[in-house]
């Protein structure tokens, strides 16, 4: 359904910030 | 004015040019060899650098002439630490924090040789003063290396042949990546949970271990109840989402308060909402 495919997008956009707030966390860390 | 040399040597010295801060250090020296300031930043180059024995005279001879000073203390107690003498280096640290009980510098160098009191942690202790004394570009070439070595591995993996070498190697890389993000806030958890070492934490220390504690027990429990449960998909996406969390929850104390620390709560607080909202969704 509509609703899963969504919700299967958000997991994957959840793990592949999670990578991303890796580099963030990098450059904000002092 | 050495205290211009020292205010440049600790410039450098935030900025990991451990070189340009020895010398500015040594320049201020040279109008006043007594200078607190700049013999403690001298002494902490010089650990960078390498040069142990050398700080360790410095910092003696500092402590000589003020044996009253709370910074020269925990300098010399990260001296000591670094050189493995656990047991003289928390002197200096207990020293430090009773003549100035905010020296953060000092409570983290007592929480540093708490934690060295496990042997597996000393290890891990050791790889992150390794780590703390890289330059900047250096860690990003470690982070870029590890990634190009993984797509390389990768490609090894799709020959038969070296499909069982080279998986295991993807699951050690990481879990060595993913454990070098975790171990400073698991040991401080593991610190959050002792009685006596709950107190060389300071605030942020506590929150962190809180914060990384919480999203870990909420993946543990939803990990442990998917074994009992029948049918337990939506327990291990659970168990997921909050386990991944507490990387970015364990980052947030890392940055520094003001608007770092705020854009990265923020952030963690993003992936939050995103990871749990497709939790409820599936």
């Amino acid at each position: 359904s509509a609703a899963e495919t969504l919700s299967l997008a958000a997991l994957i956009l959840f793990f592949l910030g999670i990578f991303v707030s890796q580099f963030a966390a990098n450059w904000l860390a002092t | 004015q050495p205290e211009v040399y020292g205010t440049i040597a600790a410039a450098e010295f935030g900025r990991r040019e451990w070189r340009r801060a020895l010398e500015a250090a040594e320049r201020g020296l040279a109008f006043d060899a007594e200078h607190v300031t700049c013999n403690n930043l001298r002494a902490m180059a010089l650990v960078r650098l390498g040069r142990k024995s050398e700080a360790g005279a410095t910092m003696d001879a500092t402590l000589a002439r003020d044996p009253h000073d709370s910074v020269s203390h925990a300098n010399m107690g990260w001296t000591k630490l670094e050189q493995g003498e656990r047991k003289e280096a928390m002197a200096h640290f207990r020293e430090a924090l009773r003549i100035d009980p905010g020296n953060g510098w000092a409570r983290s160098g007592l929480v540093e040789a708490i934690k060295a009191g496990n042997p597996v942690y000393a290890i891990m202790l050791k790889y992150f003063l390794w780590m703390g004394k890289l330059s900047s570009r250096t860690m990003w070439m470690i982070v870029l290396g590890g990634y190009v070595a993984y797509r390389f591995l990768r490609q090894l993996a799709a020959d038969p042949r070296w499909t069982p070498w080279v998986i295991p190697l993807i699951i050690a890389y990481v879990g060595f990546v993913l454990l070098s993000w975790l171990a400073a806030p698991l040991f401080d958890l593991a610190l959050f949970l002792h009685p006596m070492g709950k107190h060389a934490l300071d605030d942020d220390a506590r929150t962190r271990a809180a914060l990384v504690g919480g999203a870990l027990g909420l993946a543990l429990v939803a990990g442990g109840l998917s074994f009992v449960v029948s049918d337990s998909y939506q327990l291990v996406i659970l168990a997921l989402v909050s386990g991944v969390l507490s990387i970015p929850l364990s980052a947030i104390h890392v940055c520094a308060e003001g608007w770092p620390r705020r854009a990265m709560a923020g952030i963690a607080g993003a992936l939050a909402a995103v990871g749990f909202s497709a939790w409820i969704g599936l």
